[in-house]
């Protein structure tokens, strides 16, 4: 018997192909429901760490697209963890596991409902991983899910965090992002 | 309704399960 899960999830693979536009080259791996099938997948396909620069991967619940005009992600923002590239064989795969594991988990308690999805992004000047929830106006859920994010992934304290909105990262570049939230 | 947690122990556990 297989362990099912609360939500039925999307796993989607974005290769970069600058000849064509970003959603071409945005593809649904496949979806599952249950601890059993996590793994089947999991074991199955390269680790992010040895994916081409320029590749994502992106888990959402099933319905939503990774993207952030998607109806449930476009009033929301992300956690994000942003890596350095020394960090790319020590921690990358760890904590790109662990991020899916929260999810597929439901670790955030109460606000699980928040969760839209996480995405990893492979870059040569540095790689991040990020959790993306629903609502920015939320604090007590986004507090909550940076917090248990953060213990989850075993950052020290010293290590800060920031949660930015879609819409600002979608309008500003790089570092004119501004935090919405730290923990 | 009740919500299906699992936590990190028990998803690493059926990792490698048959």
């Amino acid at each position: 018997m297989k362990h099912p899960l609360q939500n039925r999830w999307t796993l989607w693979f974005y290769k970069n192909d600058k000849t064509k536009p970003w959603q071409a080259n945005l593809r649904l791996v496949t979806k599952f429901d249950t601890v059993e099938d996590f793994w089947a997948l999991y074991n199955h396909i390269q680790l992010a760490s040895r994916l081409m620069s320029g590749c994502d991967y992106s888990l959402f619940k099933d319905g939503i697209e990774p993207m952030w005009e998607d109806n449930r992600n476009k009033c929301g923002g992300r956690w994000l963890i942003t890596l350095s590239k020394q960090q790319r064989m020590l921690e990358l795969d760890q904590f790109w596991l662990e991020t899916l594991l929260c999810l597929i988990g439901e670790a955030f308690d109460d606000y699980n409902n928040d969760v839209c999805g996480a995405v990893i992004n492979v870059r040569a000047k540095g790689d991040k991983i990020a959790i993306w929830t629903r609502d920015t106006e939320n604090q007590k859920a986004v507090l909550h899910i940076g917090k248990t994010y953060k213990e989850r992934l075993g950052l020290p304290m010293r290590i800060v965090i920031g949660y930015q909105a879609h819409a600002d990262t979608a309008t500003k570049s790089g570092f004119g992002v501004k935090n919405k939230f730290v923990v | 309704g009740t919500r299906i947690i699992y936590d990190r122990k028990f998803l690493m556990e059926c990792r490698n399960s048959p």
